[in-house]
């Protein structure tokens, strides 16, 4: 473990907290793409099917941590999706999940590791993690402006990856560690961010709201 | 036993 993967799962874990706290005060998911929800919380459970598949105790916090980002997503999706249904924005909510779905899953079975059951959901998990954040970008882009909170929320939840690109040189330079996959669609997910993360910094930390041309 | 855990990162 090193600093920058540590304040990575940090950040993961304060924008998933950012997010639930956003929807459970203002009682309204508006302004959340309950899609993008929906495939991090598809993401969590591909990724870590192995908590399910064969039990080990839970001494360690990497197996608490996977099963709080497994619940923590599937609660958000049932808050969006049942409990305050009525503030869900659906219509703007409009692009089409199986357009990143499918094209994960495809890419899964031809570029992996190893072509074996567990090996191509994470692999799955991986390349789905990338454009999950899309449905939510777009979202912003139709209602043309973005809640603060919603704000910080797409900034840790942006920075968490761009610190593990950090914790990949890290490791490849101490540990000679590479895992080509997810460092490839680490930079991808992350580069998805660029526009908003320039936003952030030029408006969101000088206290103004995000508001794009409409 | 099995799983060699190559992705040890969450």
């Amino acid at each position: 473990m090193n600093i920058f993967r540590l304040f990575g799962d940090l950040s993961h874990l304060a924008a998933i907290a950012i997010l639930l706290l956003k929807i459970w005060k203002t009682r309204s998911c508006a302004g959340v793409s309950g899609k993008t929800q929906l495939l991090f919380a598809v993401c969590f459970i591909t990724r870590y099917i192995d908590l399910f598949l064969h039990f080990v105790s839970l001494y360690n916090t990497e197996k608490v941590m996977k099963l709080i980002y497994i619940s923590a997503s599937v609660f958000t999706c049932y808050l969006i999706f049942f409990k305050f249904k009525a503030t869900y924005d659906g219509n703007h909510d409009s692009m089409r999940a199986e357009f990143l779905i499918v094209p994960a899953a495809g890419l899964a079975c031809l570029i992996n590791t190893k072509f074996d059951a567990i090996e191509i959901l994470w692999t799955f998990s991986i390349y789905l993690e990338a454009v999950a954040i899309l449905p939510q970008l777009f979202l912003i882009s139709k209602t043309g402006e973005a809640e603060t909170i919603t704000s910080h929320y797409l900034f840790a939840q942006g920075s968490y990856r761009a610190l593990y690109i950090l914790n990949w040189i890290y490791r490849y330079h101490y540990e000679s560690h590479v895992d080509t996959i997810a460092i490839v669609a680490g930079v991808v997910q992350t580069i998805l961010y660029c526009d908003f993360f320039y936003l952030y910094i030029t408006k969101v930390v000088k206290g103004q709201k995000i508001v794009l041309p409409a | 036993y099995g799983c060699d855990a190559v992705h040890d990162e969450l």
